[in-house]
């Protein structure tokens, strides 16, 4: 199980764009 | 074509649409002892696009409390100081309550890209940091 901030650094990841 | 430092300085959101951009303003903004601002926005933003298939739920429940307990709960914190305090008293609600809704932190999110807009974005189109970069 994902520790709550590897979930939160996924979670911020996710977010942003993705690479030109 | 216009180069993408110079999109920068259009809006916040070209800045926040483009890797690079975002690299050099947290850089910045990690100066300024306020990275969490942005690792706020980016987390509502990526809470509010987990898909509702099944198993998900708890993921969803976990991940709300994590960001509620990294950025709001600790009202000395820079991203708590800037959320209005009928906003952090909804989110509580929300995560005691188990409500778990994909736009619960909206309005917090809202409130802390206001304050980038206002504040932290215009100081770094003036940064030695930017400056520099361009």
């Amino acid at each position: 199980l994902d520790s709550e901030d590897d979930l939160l650094q996924k979670c911020i990841t996710s977010a942003m764009p993705k690479q030109r | 074509p216009t180069p993408p430092y110079l999109k920068w300085a259009e809006s916040l959101h070209s800045l926040l649409d483009d890797q690079d951009g975002i690299h050099l303003f947290r850089t910045f903004l990690k100066q300024e002892d306020c990275a969490d601002l942005l690792d706020f926005w980016f987390a509502c933003s990526g809470f509010r696009k987990l898909e509702t298939s099944e198993g998900n739920e708890e993921k969803k429940l976990k991940l709300a409390k994590a960001i509620y307990k990294k950025y709001i709960l600790d009202s000395n914190g820079i991203v708590s100081r800037q959320i209005k305090p009928a906003t952090k008293s909804f989110i509580k609600d929300c995560v005691v309550r188990l409500h778990i809704d994909p736009a619960m932190f909206d309005q917090a999110q809202t409130e802390i890209q206001t304050m980038m807009e206002e504040n932290t974005y215009p100081v770094f189109l003036k940064s030695d940091i930017y400056l520099e970069y361009t």
